[in-house]
Formats: C-alpha cells, sequence, structure tokens
C-alpha cells in the first residue's frame, strides 16, 4: 500500500476536493483506495456520504477500534472523521508515541488496499503530524493567490522536521495548483513564482464550479459531471500520479 | 471600545480578507481601529506589512509584553502574529483562566480605541475561544458553497457554550456571505439556505480579484483598487456594521 498525505494548513485551498476526486480517480482505475478523514469538520465523509455512525477515525486514535471503513464501492473506502478529532491535540498529550497511533493503525489493514488517501484540516497540529509520520508521500494542493503563497515555506520546514526524526522516507510528491483562473493575472505570476521553489505537478486543477456542486450530491467529480472540466483534470491528476509508481 | 471577532473554522472563506478591509474602511470613517492577528499564518499581519519583529501576540499571551501595535496609519492599528501562536493551545494546557487572556490584555488599550477587530484561524482551539470570550460580536465569513454550510451549525454551537459560561454579552451580529458570484447557481440556492437559517448582513461581498491581489501590495482593498467591486462591497458592509452601533 501506498500513503498519500494531502496537507496545507492554509485554509481553503482545495484538500478535501482534491482527496475525493483523486481517490475516486485511482479507484475508477482498479486500485483499490482507502480514503481517511482526519479533519473534524468532516468535510471529506460529508462529500461522499460517509458520516460517522460512531465507527470513526476519533475512536481509532484513543484505541477502542482499528479501521473499519464505510464502502463506497468495491475499490472505494471512506473512513471517517468526527467532530471530536479536534479535541485529540488535548486528550493525547501524556500519550507515548502519539505522532505514530496513525501510522501503526494504518499498518494493520496495509494488505488489503492499494493506496490509503489521508485527508487534513488546515492545520500544522498533531493530526496533521500523524499523518506526515504515516505517509510515504505528501501532495500540497495551493490556490495561486498571495495569501496561500506565504505558508508553503513554514509547510515546508514541518515536513522536513518531521523527515529527519519521524519518517525518514517521506518526500513532497508535489506542489498541486489548484482553483486555477487562467483569466487572472495573479493566478499566472504566482503559480509562475510556486514552480520556481517548489515541485509541481504538470496537472493544474482549474476553478470548476461542477468541483463545488458534487458534495451536494455526496458524489466524486467523475460520477456528478463526467464531461466537466473537473473531471478532465483530476483524471490527468491520477495518471500522472500513477506514472509515478510505476 | 466595540470588539468584533472573525471566526469561522472553515478554511478559505475570506475571515482575513473581511478583518482587514473592513478595519480599514471603519478607520476611513475616522474610527479609531486595532486589529488583532491570531492566526499562526499571520496572513493578516502580512496583507497590511507588519510582519513582527518579535512584537506580537505570542509575547502577548506569555504575558512578556501588552498590546503594542504597529501604525499602518493615524486611525489604523495591528499587533502582528507569530508563527508561536500554534504551539499556544498546549503551552497554555494548566494556566487558569487561559480564555481570558486576550480579554484581559483588551481592557488595558480599550480607551484608545472605537473598534477592535479580531481576525481568527481556521479552528475551533483555544486562541479562537478567547476571541469568543474577549468579543462584544461576531461575524462569521462564509463562502456560499456546500462544504462551508456544513459547518455552521457546530460554530454557532460553541458560540452558544461560550455564551453560557465565558461571555453572556456576546452576539452573533450576522452571517457574511463571501466570494459571490451571481452566475453561480450553487452560490444562489446556499446564500438563500443560509438566510433560512441564520441572521445574515445586508451586503454580500462578490467574488473580486482585486480583493485578492490587494495583499501583494500590503494595501486595504480602498487604497488598492478605490473604485473595485471590492471596495464598494467592503464599503457597503461598513456602512452597515455602522448603523448597527448607531
Ligand atoms: N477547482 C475548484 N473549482 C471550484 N471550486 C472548488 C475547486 N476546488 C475546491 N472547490 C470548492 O472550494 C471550497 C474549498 O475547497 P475544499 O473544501 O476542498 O478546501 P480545503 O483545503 O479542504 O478546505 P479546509 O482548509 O477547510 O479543509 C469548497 O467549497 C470546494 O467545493
Ligand atoms: N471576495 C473575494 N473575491 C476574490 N478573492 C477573495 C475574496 N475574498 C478573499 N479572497 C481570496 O481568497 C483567499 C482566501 O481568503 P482569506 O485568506 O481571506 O480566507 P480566510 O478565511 O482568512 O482563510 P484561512 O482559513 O486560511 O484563515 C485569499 O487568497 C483571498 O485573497
Ligand atoms: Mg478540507
Ligand atoms: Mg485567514
Amino acid at each position: 500500500m501506498k500513503t498519500i498525505a494531502i496537507v496545507n494548513n492554509k485554509g481553503g485551498v482545495s484538500k478535501t476536493t482534491t482527496a475525493v476526486n483523486l481517490g475516486a480517480g485511482l479507484s475508477r482505475k482498479g486500485q483499490k483506495v482507502l480514503l481517511v478523514d482526519l479533519d473534524g469538520q468532516a468535510n471529506l465523509s460529508q462529500s461522499l456520504g460517509a458520516v460517522s455512525d460512531g465507527i470513526d477515525m476519533y475512536k481509532v486514535f484513543k484505541g477502542d477500534i482499528g479501521i473499519t471503513p464505510h464502502k463506497i464501492n468495491e475499490n472505494l473506502h471512506v473512513m471517517p472523521a468526527s467532530e471530536l478529532l479536534a479535541d485529540l491535540e488535548l486528550e493525547l498529550v501524556s500519550e507515548f508515541e502519539r505522532e505514530r497511533f496513525l501510522k501503526n493503525a494504518l499498518s494493520e489493514i496495509e494488505r488489503e488496499y492499494d493506496f490509503a488517501i489521508i485527508d487534513c484540516g488546515p492545520s500544522k497540529g498533531l493530526l496533521t503530524v500523524n499523518a506526515l509520520t504515516a505517509c510515504d508521500d505528501i501532495i500540497i494542493p495551493l490556490q495561486s493567490e498571495y495569501l496561500a503563497l506565504q505558508g508553503v515555506r513554514s509547510l515546508t520546514d514541518l515536513v522536513f522536521r518531521v523527515k529527519k526524526s519521524l519518517n525518514p522516507k517521506v518526500r513532497i510528491l508535489g506542489v498541486l495548483i489548484t482553483m486555477y483562473d487562467k483569466r487572472k493575472i495573479l493566478n499566472k505570476s504566482i503559480a509562475a513564482e510556486i514552480s520556481q521553489h517548489y515541485p509541481v505537478f504538470e496537472t493544474i486543477i482549474r476553478e470548476n464550479v461542477s468541483l463545488a456542486e458534487a458534495p451536494t450530491a455526496k458524489s466524486d467529480i467523475f460520477n456528478y459531471a463526467p464531461r466537466s472540466m473537473g473531471a478532465k483534470d483530476y483524471e490527468n491528476l491520477t495518471n500522472e500520479i500513477l506514472s509515478k509508481y510505476e
């Protein structure tokens, strides 16, 4: 199993949208995919209608249960979040190895899946550190705007700190430019600046309202609007990512 | 002094953009305004070029200094954030009255300003609770999209919990619909749904790229693009809010 964490403490940059649609894209190519919702907002769970009935990631961190996901279809499973996740940072203060809880939980099911994709909330706290410790690769979605660009340096600093002590093999697979509108000079100039300093995916996710509508239908973009720009872009991203693992 | 907290744990809904431009709007009307950056990303500080030189809100919470802001102009001052703010939740675990640190710090300077506006990060943690405890009123910026709508209920629950124990006088001044594009059916239908359940400002902030560009020039929208839709919308918001205090 390959584990990919979708991380950026800047809010609203398409972390959840990327986790849902990359997961769905990979599963449509025959890969068995586990989506893990690590954000107390539970947006990933809501996007696919897998809201928690008490069996969620909070219980996994508390050691009550193992990973027992909702089955969206044969190849796509979701382990939902609970609002209580937001309290874990304080609850786990004195636990040993608190950064490795997720890694240990995922190791129990790693033979059942080809990919695990972890959606993180807009934070650099303990849950995000757990995701960075558990994963092989990191995708950093980034809206090509000025405020989002400011935080990338401090995010990559966190990744290097985790790499040095908790997860030596972790690598940044790439920065994914999202919500891109080629008519906006700002998007063009910031995207050009990003690619000078960071490894950037060839695929760019364009601004496309179908991506924002799909969650109302509890659906990924391929089922909701298969001929939309959003579906094309996430299809391209899926292919680009698969090619990195051949 | 009236204290307004700009709060929403959903990321990227225009909290910082609203704090900067409402603050600037009020200061242009002759009000003396203090902007407080309570987010470790320090986007508010960056937006106005008031990045911390060590005199920041982290030091205030640690009790080292009082509020000693940067002066943007005569009527607009900014107390910057520091990246270290993100660590405060754990550092203040055993401090007494940790929810009231901000309220106490603001009470020392309340005679110097007409308004204090607090920009919060995308979280419901201790810093946001401090803002909810210190403020008179709350503005909830909300992108009129499906995922953003999901979290409002749990945010208002937090407000009622703070109201019951820490700050009985706090009230929700309104929900501010942001990044609105009237061509998008999704925006129209979600905005209609929001106004059925929550008090909504008459002013709607439209999607306008000038608002995303202004921070590159370390400027508010009125100085950066005075004739833009963004400047008009935040001017309307400023007037609407001032009318609530007459
Ligand atoms: N390419 C896109 N085009 C248009 N809308 C998009 C696109 N990607 C995401 N959205 C919408 O933008 C909003 C923010 O995206 P999303 O919630 O995925 O970001 P996030 O980084 O997960 O946010 P948070 O920091 O709160 O977890 C959502 O309403 C989503 O539906
Ligand atoms: N009305 C608008 N039209 C166009 N762009 C906007 C508008 N409001 C904000 N933006 C841009 O959208 C992005 C998100 O806005 P902003 O950073 O203010 O949100 P936030 O809620 O403070 O995010 P966070 O949750 O990370 O603190 C920024 O790049 C900002 O410049
Ligand atoms: Mg998300
Ligand atoms: Mg902000």
